[in-house]
């Protein structure tokens, strides 16, 4: 049996929203630490890491691990079906072929149900190796996703350079050359507004928009992103999920030829 | 010319 009640669900609406773009199916490992979802789209370009810690959750029970395969448009279609201050529980039993969602309201006067079938998805698991980041940058997640969104206009890559002096992006193309700068914050009133960089050594590489755009739609789960690079390395970008978890995704340079 | 590279470069399956 598998159980596992959020009262504030819309952190897993949020979750998926920011899922849905970059993959159409993965699986959901449960265990009795949590939930974790590993998938690359279709390209192996890009990579959505997701935790979900037990603790997390206001109800959580995992008898026996399980995996459970979902068309996640699916999952996001049933998921929009929830409102914001919607109790959530997702319940299965063992060796089930189905899922069920539970969406409570917070007066308990309105309870929906959906149920949707499992997919068998033969997913490889990657093994991402541990490694201390070259440059660690944390910004405010809104203003990382307009970054992205301003610089796409201009090309199809950002370049990301981490230096002492602060981080720089950039993307030329036909219309010209944008360049955007961002120095580490002297001092914010609110922790969230912050722009923090832990530098060992200046890194740049170049990243594809698209791939960009499609991670800044967990902007709406956490004030802040980090950014993690290393040379020649996959960039990491990072929302957390309340308390509860994180969101990553990593993301394959561009390599000069 | 730069060219996209993909995780599989830098992952290993496990």
């Amino acid at each position: 049996m598998f159980e596992a009640r959020l009262v504030q669900g819309n952190l897993l609406k949020k979750v998926l929203e920011s899922l849905k773009d970059l993959l159409t199916e993965a699986s959901w490992d449960c265990a009795d630490t949590g939930i974790q979802l590993q998938a690359m789209d279709n390209s192996h370009v890009s990579l959505v890491s997701v935790q979900l810690r037990a603790d997390g959750f206001d109800k959580f029970r995992c008898d026996r691990q399980l995996s459970m395969g979902m068309n996640l448009t699916s999952m996001s279609k049933i998921l929009r079906c929830a409102a914001n201050d919607d109790i959530i529980t997702i319940k299965a039993q063992d060796q089930a072929d189905n899922v069920t969602f539970v969406f409570e309201s917070p007066n308990q006067e309105k309870v929906a149900d959906y149920e949707m079938k499992l997919m068998n998805l033969d997913q490889e698991h990657l093994g991402i190796p541990e490694t201390d980041y070259a440059a660690v940058i944390k910004l405010p997640a809104a203003e990382f996703q307009r970054i992205i969104k301003d610089l796409s206009q201009f090309g199809e890559s950002v370049v990301i350079s981490c230096t002492k002096e602060g981080v720089k992006f950039s993307a030329a193309g036909d219309i010209g050359v944008g360049n955007i700068k961002l120095a580490q914050t002297a001092s914010v009133d609110k922790e969230e507004e912050a722009v923090t960089i832990e530098m060992q050594e200046p890194v740049t590489l170049t990243f594809a928009c698209r791939y960009l755009n499609m991670f800044t739609k967990a902007t709406c789960l956490a004030p802040q992103v980090t950014l993690s690079m290393s040379p020649e390395v996959p960039l990491v970008v990072e929302y957390k999920i309340g308390d509860m978890g994180h969101v990553r995704y990593y993301l394959a340079p561009k390599i000069e030829d | 010319m730069s060219r996209q590279a993909t995780l599989d470069t830098f992952f290993a399956v496990r």
